[in-house]
Parts: C-alpha cells; sequence; structure tokens
C-alpha cells in the first residue's frame, strides 16, 4: 500500500481561493473598515482569524453579509492581513508595522502579532 | 497511514483558477 502527498496541494488550494476573492466569485460578506470595503469568503476569514471564527460561530450573526470592523481598525493594515490569509504573504512595511500589528490584535492573528513583535525587536537598533 | 509508504508527487494538485 502506499499514498502519495501531493506537496503543493495547501498552496495551489488557496491560490485557487485568491483568485475567486479577486474575481469576486462566492465571496459571501463584506468587511467594513472605515469606508473602504473588502469582499471575502467566511471560511477563509473564520480559518485566520479568532475574531471571525468567533463572530461567523454565532448563530445571530453567522447569515450577517457586512460587517463593520472598530473604525480604529487601519484599512491599510487590514489589507494587508487579509492578503497575508489569501496568500500566506504578510508584507511588513515598516511604516505600516504598528498598523498591522494592532489589527492582528484586534482580529486576534496571535501568531502574526508574535511575528510582528519579533519584526519591531529586530528592527530596533 | 501509519505504516504506508508516501510518495511525495511535487506537482500541480488541483486546476488553477484563472485570474480574470
Amino acid at each position: 500500500d502506499s499514498c502519495i502527498q501531493f506537496t503543493r496541494h495547501a498552496s495551489d488550494v488557496l491560490l485557487n481561493l485568491n483568485r475567486l476573492r479577486s474575481r469576486d466569485i462566492l465571496t459571501d460578506v463584506t468587511i467594513l473598515v472605515n469606508r473602504q470595503q473588502f469582499r471575502a469568503h467566511k471560511t477563509v476569514l473564520m480559518a485566520c482569524s479568532g475574531l471571525f471564527y468567533t463572530i461567523f460561530t454565532d448563530s445571530h450573526k453567522c447569515n450577517l453579509n457586512a460587517i463593520s470592523l472598530d473604525p480604529k481598525v487601519d484599512p491599510e493594515g487590514f489589507a494587508i492581513l487579509l492578503d497575508f490569509m489569501y496568500t500566506s504573504r504578510l508584507a511588513l512595511k515598516e511604516s505600516l508595522i504598528m498598523a498591522i500589528m494592532n489589527t492582528a490584535i484586534y482580529l486576534q492573528m496571535d501568531h502574526v502579532v508574535d511575528t510582528c513583535h519579533r519584526f519591531i525587536k529586530s528592527s530596533d537598533p | 497511514y501509519e505504516g504506508v509508504s508516501t510518495i511525495k508527487e511535487t506537482g500541480r494538485s488541483v486546476h488553477e483558477i484563472p485570474s480574470d
């Protein structure tokens, strides 16, 4: 007996999910951050963020098709984290690091928060 | 999969959805 392990399966599927997002296919929620709107798939959001997991596992909220985030959340920071969810690549720009980290704290993305902490420490002379 | 030999396949695993 043997088993074939397709080593790039996870990244191939994620790439396709990102293509679906970019073409707005089967996206089922709009995230409002200040005045900016981001379309996404609830399943991807809740797989990556503790906050979205809590929201979409709540039977009263799981059918919402729009979610407004705290107005203090930075839309640029959110955009970077949303791209990370769909690509596994986190663009850590020095000018946006605090916005990214604070948004990651708000979204309960603990591993990203740890990574931001390490990035800040390593950049600190 | 204990005791089962695993063969690694490094090629694409699913079709590629076009970007637009």
